[in-house]
Parts: C-alpha cells; structure tokens; sequence
C-alpha cells in the first residue's frame, strides 16, 4: 500500500506502483483470453517458419474486414501422405471453428512449381469422416492450373464442415489435359507441398445468427 | 474524458499500455505489440452524475449546475465507460492456425458519470 494516498474511487489505501501493475497485467491477461473465447492461452507446439507466415498474411487480402465478431483464418496443410506422382497428394487441416460461427469464404492456396508442363486439370476432394468406408470422398471442385506459382482456388463453404474430431481432409488429384504433348513425366513433383510454400487454407467465418437453422428447418 | 493526473479525485480514464512481450504472450499474440488496459476511476458527485464527460455541452453544464443546487441528491452515480472500441488481433491458435479477428469493447476510450 501506497503511505498516506487514497484511492479516488472508493477512499480505501491505494496500490504501491508494482502491485498496481501486476494486478493490471492480470487483469489484461483476463480481459484477452474472455474476448477471444478461450479458457487459456494455446501452447504453440510446433511453431510456423517465419517465411510461410509472413507470405500468408501477405497473402491475405489488404485491409480485408473481419464482420463483427468473425474470425479470418490461415490454415497451414500438414502433409499426410504424398504420393511420388506429379502433384497427387493429401492435405490435412486441424481446424478449431467454433460451433457458433458459420464458414462464408474458402479459399486453398497452392504453389506450383516452374516445372508445370502446360495445363494440369486439378480435382480437390474431400475425405469423408474416418468411421466410414476409407474410400469415401466428395468432389468439391475443379480448376485448372495454366502458370507455375500462387493460386488461390475457391472452395464451396458448404463441402467444407470438418469433423467432430476438427480434421479436415482434402485430396488433389490432377492430371495434365488431354493431348498435352508435353506432359510431365510422372515422376516429377509439381507442387510445393512442405516448407516455407506449402499449401495453406484461407476461411472466414462470422457468427451464426440466432435460430438460423431453425429458420433453415422450416 | 481526460486521462487522470495522479491525483484528481473526480471520474477520468486511466490509462495503462500493457506490452505482450510483459505477459509473455509474444509468441502467440502476433499483431498487434501491446493495447492500451484503460479503465474509469474516480468520484461522481452529484453534480457531475449524468454528465457524458468530454461531450458535456451548455445544457448539461447548467443541468449539472441545478442537480448540484439540489438539496436531495438523485442516488450514487459511477464512474463508467462511455465509449469503447475493438481491439484487432492476429494470434496463432492452438492448432497453429493464424487466427485474424476484431475483439469488440476491448478499449476504454471515455468514461463519464452514470
């Protein structure tokens, strides 16, 4: 206690300065973690490489406004299995939406790497939920890809509800178009698929509106 | 609303920067550095209750002047935020997603007596 001041508020002692502040620094640590509905803060187990960071949020539209109360997220694609062909592989996501928002906006972000060999049709499934027959999965969309570098592919938010479990799988599957006289022999890779380029999901989500999916119901 | 001199007693906003790098939270909060904690503290005499702090006109002034020439104050009346902003943040999640959002009322910008 601070000897001889008194609190303007209420009259009682006043904190010495280093007690004020810690009781501060307490109080912010609350103030931020009740505003971003956590229980407390994450434990960030394996941490990003600072390029991929920083080439995502540039990535992410300048000045792009968050609705009230939503959330933009990047997330980064852990590779679970790639196989050796050209650009076929699976991307999984861990995703922790909250029940209350809505998804809106889906983009992925994919690199592909100067040796594409002209135009590659690229088919983005979904992996249906693990307690299912393995092979199930559901087209989400086609593209093609015409120019080695950035692509940002839009996804239908629909296809897009990750599982209980907050995993999501998606599977590309591409191949050159027909009678593309210089195809890629199989074997080359033509998408960056780890490091600093690897792919990465772009969402944005906003709250749901209250009875929404009664409304829908009915 | 002025920001409080150390010793005014009357209703003002305190101010606070609280730096994340101070929390320990730089790893995770990765925009914004630090905000501003502000908080309302101080008396609101009758005189002064009902009166919106830096937006006080004439009439509030000389409605101020009548409750205090009024024998019987109206009740207590506190020191409360009159106007708050949100606060944008860019953190990594749990999963080691970058998570961009807008927490709203996260800023004191004016208090006033209730």
């Amino acid at each position: 206690q601070r000897a001889g001041s008194v609190c303007p508020s209420c009259g009682g002692p006043t904190l010495a300065p280093q007690a004020e502040r810690a009781l501060v620094l307490e109080l912010a640590k609350q103030q931020i973690l009740k505003g971003l509905h956590l229980t407390g803060r994450p434990i960030i187990t394996h941490p990003l490489p600072q390029a991929a960071l920083t080439r995502a949020l540039r990535r992410l539209q300048r000045g792009s406004v968050v609705p009230a109360n939503g959330e933009q997220v990047i997330s980064f694609a852990a590779i679970t299995d790639f196989s050796a062909s050209t650009c076929s592989s699976t991307l999984t996501f861990y995703l922790s939406t909250p029940r209350s928002h809505h998804l809106y906006h889906a983009r992925l972000w994919l690199h592909v790497l100067p040796t594409l060999p002209g135009t590659l049709s690229l088919r983005i499934f979904r992996w249906g939920p693990r307690r299912r027959r393995r092979g199930s999965h559901v087209l989400l969309a086609e593209h093609q890809l015409t120019a080695p570098g950035w692509h940002a592919l839009t996804l239908p938010s629909s296809g897009l509800r990750h599982e209980e479990s907050g995993v999501l799988r998606l599977q590309l599957d591409c191949r050159p178009l027909e009678g593309n006289s210089t195809a890629a022999p199989q074997t080359q890779q033509l998408l960056d698929t780890a490091g600093e380029q690897r792919p990465f999901l772009e969402l944005k989500t906003r709250p749901k509106e209250p009875g929404a999916g009664r409304a829908r119901r009915r | 609303t002025p920001s409080c001199e150390p010793e005014t007693p009357l209703c003002c906003r305190r101010d606070h920067y609280v730096d994340f790098q101070e929390l320990g939270w730089r790893d995770w909060i990765l925009q914004p550095e630090g905000y501003q904690l502000n908080y309302c503290s101080g008396q609101c005499p009758p005189h002064l209750a009902g009166s919106p702090g830096i937006a006080a006109s004439f009439h509030s002034a000389v409605f101020s002047l009548l409750k205090a020439n009024n024998p019987w104050p109206l009740g207590t009346s506190c020191c409360v935020p009159t106007a708050r902003r949100p606060l944008s943040l860019l953190y990594l999640d749990r999963d080691g997603n970058v998570v961009k959002t807008d927490v709203p009322d996260m800023v004191v910008e004016a208090c006033g007596c209730s």
